[in-house]
């Protein structure tokens, strides 16, 4: 179950227009110029799987992950797609691909869907939770994060271990 | 469930270690702080690095936290394989021959699992099955993507 | 009291945004959380980068807190010169662009004040007055010095 | 009154001998691979000019700062000299330079000098505070420490600003 493609419109610093970004199986470096929205692209992705704390994508408020241009240019609604890998079958969804999907609306609430079809949160969290997928997990590290892991007192890293057992 | 745990402990520490290994030429192994009460015992990971003495993770240099914390995400994987892995810049505090060996790893481990990695130096990108340039245009964010060789724009949809 | 302290805060003010002007070529300046109560009130830096829309220095990314960081740290200098400044590796998280500014104004500054930097990379030791190199041999720091060509090996007295 | 010669000896990564590091007046930098010491230098700066906290130098307890080398070979003491440049006489002895040191004893103690005479640390502190110079000032920045600042919240960056003014 690997990313195969990330859709997003109005997250963050990404605008109006559809940026489609398609990934690669195997080794994936993203770079570019300080700003330009590299680990807007990793939050889009948590965003997408289920992230609701706001911190946790680098915001203060929920509302605050709707892009906002110049010239108080504002998109209407966040929104994030991400197809996932599935020709092995490993979700328990009969089709090549499955695409999670989850809009930001201007009320506040959010839109969850899988293939178009509209689900609740936990729906996605216990499709994801089969293949180990959640949208805060040892295998996604944001940036800065890696000293602190290191410096895990005693007790967190038993607890990380309790985590994975 | 103590023979669970012990059981998890052991083969996380013996992974860590490999790939810590990998990474740095040294040796690292997790340890109960207090190996009396296994069940409620805090883990303390152990690192040595090539010509110094064992040390707590805790009290090694940026760089030398960076791979050993990389090298213990790694060691939690055998547990728990997961089918994609994301890093933000974890080698911004490493030097050349560290950042080099990790970029190795990456692309050994990407054979198995999709490694998708952001990072600001160009070794972590030469042998990258594909580059994605993210640049700020006019207030917004464009994507650029290159694919072993041809570079494709991003087609705005 | 009130007035003192609103001297103090136009003043790092403009100075911060002088030398975030120097480093991104954008403005910054602080602003009262409060305006009501300014003998209470919270302090934020407002951050407009070329090209975007105004920003508070929470809510940037991680290169731009640090050129936005050493521009407020600057501009404090204004108030408490000090003699010298020490940077570990402030420079971690920017890119080749901001670290080349970061390298030009440590050196504009330098005439008039010490700067002591670490850094991994070559660009922020390109102009440097002087070079240390310190590595670990059998154990222990060794340090060898260069200084604007020559090599001197640290003098174990 | 910048930093013209630091002299270390048994402190951190330093070993038995008496590391000699002279410093120019304008820009230095301190580079070399992961591991090797850079960040000790500062620490070692941070620890004569006065640092208490065994956290502020990395360390979970002050006997952390003592070298420990290969083969248990351990020093008896921590011995950090950091010379200064006086000859404008900003601090108020008439000498063309002043040293600081400090010795950590075995018995936990720490011996402050200055020019070689025994002096307590407010001693020290005292001294240094008419150049603005303390040993956790904005002046010194530690590694990893940069995105903390721009992260502080306004109470904090109040506090910061009410500090200098
Ligand atoms: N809601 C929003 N609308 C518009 N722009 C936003 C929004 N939220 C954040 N941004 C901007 O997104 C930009 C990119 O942030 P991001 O952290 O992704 O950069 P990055 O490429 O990871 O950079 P770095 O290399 O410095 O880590 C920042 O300049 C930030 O101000
Ligand atoms: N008391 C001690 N005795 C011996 N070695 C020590 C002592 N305390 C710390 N060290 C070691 O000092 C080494 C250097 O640490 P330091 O943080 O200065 O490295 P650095 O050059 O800043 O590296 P980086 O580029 O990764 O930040 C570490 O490997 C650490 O384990
Ligand atoms: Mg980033
Ligand atoms: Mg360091």
């Amino acid at each position: 179950v690997y990313l195969k493609k990330i859709v997003i419109n109005g997250f963050k610093s990404f605008g109006l227009r559809r940026n489609v970004i398609p990934l690669e199986k195997g080794y994936v470096v993203i770079t570019g110029p300080n700003g330009g929205g590299k680990s807007n692209v990793i939050d889009a992705i948590k965003f997408a799987l289920g992230e609701l704390s706001a911190q946790a994508l680098r915001a203060s408020r929920l509302s605050d992950l709707v892009y906002e241009g110049n010239n108080g240019q504002r998109a209407n609604l966040a929104s994030v797609s991400v197809v996932l890998d599935n020709s092995e079958r490993a979700l328990p969804i009969d089709k090549e691909e499955v695409t999670i999907s989850r809009k930001l609306l201007p009320n506040g609430e959010s839109l969850y869907q899988i293939n178009g079809k509209t689900v609740s949160r936990s729906d996605i969290l216990t499709l994801l939770a089969t293949c180990n997928i959640r949208p805060s997990s040892v295998n996604i590290i944001t940036q800065g994060a890696v000293l602190g892991i290191a410096e895990m007192s005693p007790e967190e890293m038993r607890k990380l271990l309790d985590e994975v057992a | 469930k103590l023979a669970v745990f012990m059981r998890t402990f052991e083969r996380v520490s013996r992974e860590a270690g490999y790939y810590f290994n990998k990474l740095t030429g040294g040796e690292a192994w997790l340890e109960l702080a207090d190996p009396e009460r296994p069940l409620e015992s805090g883990v303390e990971m152990v690192v040595r690095f090539v010509g110094k003495p064992p040390r707590s993770s805790r009290g090694i240099s940026g760089g030398e936290k960076s791979v050993s914390a990389v090298a213990l995400l790694m060691g939690l994987q055998g547990l728990t394989p997961a089918d994609f892995y994301i890093f933000d810049e974890v080698d911004a505090h490493m030097d050349v021959a560290y950042t080099r060996n990790l970029a190795a790893l990456f692309k050994e481990m990407s054979r198995k699992t999709q490694i998708i990695t952001v990072s600001l130096k160009d070794i972590m990108g030469e042998h990258a099955d594909q580059l994605i340039g993210v640049y700020s245009q006019h207030g917004e964010s464009r994507i650029v993507i290159t694919k072993l060789g041809e570079t494709i724009e991003s087609k705005a949809g």
